[in-house]
């Protein structure tokens, strides 16, 4: 489908951003999904030292793989020590059985091992996926991207906007911003925020 | 779905993220409508790596009584953060042509005010109305007559919530003009058409819907309008 975006949606997208220190991002072509033959559909977000890290979930019964591993992760390490996280989009991976749960966590240990880490039972990298309900992620394809997907990593503003880029379905615009910001015990230092997000369809979120 | 990921170089205690995160959800995220549907897969993701503060920062701890001054402030700018954020979901919400603010003001709690809000949000009479900008506040009332909690009358003084002759409807326009009264306690009002209709042509509308006497709590959501793109969308939508 053509990713021209609407005249109307331009002016939500950003020239340009600050973006925190010591944080990467970048996105990589996997073809998660069969029509999809050329935007990029994986992106990654991650510290260049692991960091401390936390989420809130849908509250649905039917939690997706990737909820159910990141909750799992987020657990295990008490919000420490945790180095991003890994997005496809193309395919929820949702409702998809043990098998589901078992690419959950291939994702988040192919990336984990880019960073020299391997260990699979205390994973590093949070996991996300959006797309259709019920069916299973073509997982070779995904692992196999996931080393590219590393190298594309980058601190620009082109890089998060390729990030917030990749990880949209039915959006018409990728949704990225960022800020900055002192706090009043160090009003000399500045600090940095910067956020992507997606969605404009089955948005009701309840997360806890 | 809704995905988001958000990153900062503050440094943070790892047992305090999550009621930063908390605190700063249910008052962005947790506040938006496109269609009503909660997804499998809602996840917001947040990292703090600590990669700007000074060597003496101590790293922020959100305690129940905390009233330490860089709490408070990053609570605020991550509040504000992620309601831009959100905002930006229900701008882009399929076949969306407009945003709409809900703002409840109850004189009985939060929670009233909020459910009234969220039944407003998802009516699909409200938000085809709105797609066909017509002033049909009736719509409006409904949704919050028959809001969860509100018609039940178990555990809850239902009649306490919503009393008809204390509720008001009100549109407020995008451009900071006169805001345009449709139901004041309970009575409908004359209502200029040529001036609804100048509202409504915007893309931005705020809906008001006041249940109060007493000094109010207020809950605000965030919506769009239902048009026949929603429908062509996810009609043409292959699994």
């Amino acid at each position: 489908a053509d990713r021209a975006i609407p005249a109307a949606k331009q002016k939500y997208v950003p020239a340009s951003g600050t973006y925190p220190k010591g944080f990467l991002a970048g996105s990589a072509f996997a073809g998660v999904k069969a029509s999809n033959t050329k935007y990029d559909d994986l992106a990654l977000i991650v510290s260049e030292k692991p960091c401390v890290a936390g989420a809130v979930f849908t509250q649905n019964v039917f939690k997706a793989a990737p909820v159910k591993v990141s909750q799992g992760i987020l657990a295990e390490k008490k919000g420490s020590d945790i180095r991003g996280v890994v997005v496809n989009s193309g395919c929820a991976n949702a409702v998809t059985g043990g098998l589901g749960n078992d690419h959950a966590r291939a994702m988040a240990a192919a990336t984990d091992r880019c960073f020299g880490h391997d260990n699979p039972e205390s994973l590093r990298t949070l996991v996300m996926s959006t797309g259709v309900i019920g069916q299973r992620l073509p997982i070779d394809k995904i692992t196999s991207a996931i080393p590219k997907l590393h190298e594309s990593l980058g601190s620009t503003h082109e890089h998060w906007l390729a990030a917030a880029q990749a990880i949209c379905t039915t959006d018409t615009f990728p949704k990225l911003i960022s800020r900055t910001f002192t706090l009043p015990s160090h009003p000399e230092t500045t600090y940095s925020i910067a956020g992507m997000t997606k969605g404009a369809g089955m948005i009701h979120p309840n997360m806890a | 779905t809704l995905l988001a990921t958000v990153c900062t170089d503050v440094a943070i205690d790892p047992q305090s993220v999550h009621k930063f995160l908390t605190s700063g959800t249910n008052k962005s995220f947790n506040c938006i409508s496109i269609d009503g549907d909660t997804s499998t897969n809602d996840t917001l993701t947040f990292f703090a790596n600590g990669a700007a503060a000074p060597a003496d920062f101590q790293p922020l701890i959100h305690g129940k009584q905390s009233k330490n001054a860089d709490v408070i402030a990053f609570q605020a700018v991550l509040d504000d953060f992620l309601t831009e954020l959100a905002q930006l979901v229900v701008r882009d919400g399929e076949g969306a042509t407009k945003f709409v603010t809900i703002r409840v003001r109850s004189d009985i709690n939060y929670k009233a005010a909020k459910r009234a809000a969220v039944s407003v949000a998802c009516s699909s009479l409200v938000k085809t109305a709105l797609y066909g900008k017509d002033a049909n506040w009736g719509r409006i009332l409904c949704a919050v007559g028959y809001a969860p909690g509100i018609m039940s009358s178990t555990t809850i003084n239902a009649d306490r919530l919503v009393e008809p002759s204390r509720t008001s409807v009100s549109f407020i326009p995008s451009d900071g003009s006169e805001e345009l009264r449709l139901l004041v306690r309970g009575e409908p009002q004359e209502v200029d058409e040529v001036r609804a209709k100048q509202i409504l042509e915007m893309e931005d509308l705020e809906i008001l819907v006041r249940l109060e006497d007493g000094p109010p709590e207020e809950a605000v959501f965030w919506t769009c309008d239902f048009s026949h793109e929603y429908v062509t969308i996810n009609g043409d939508y292959r699994t």
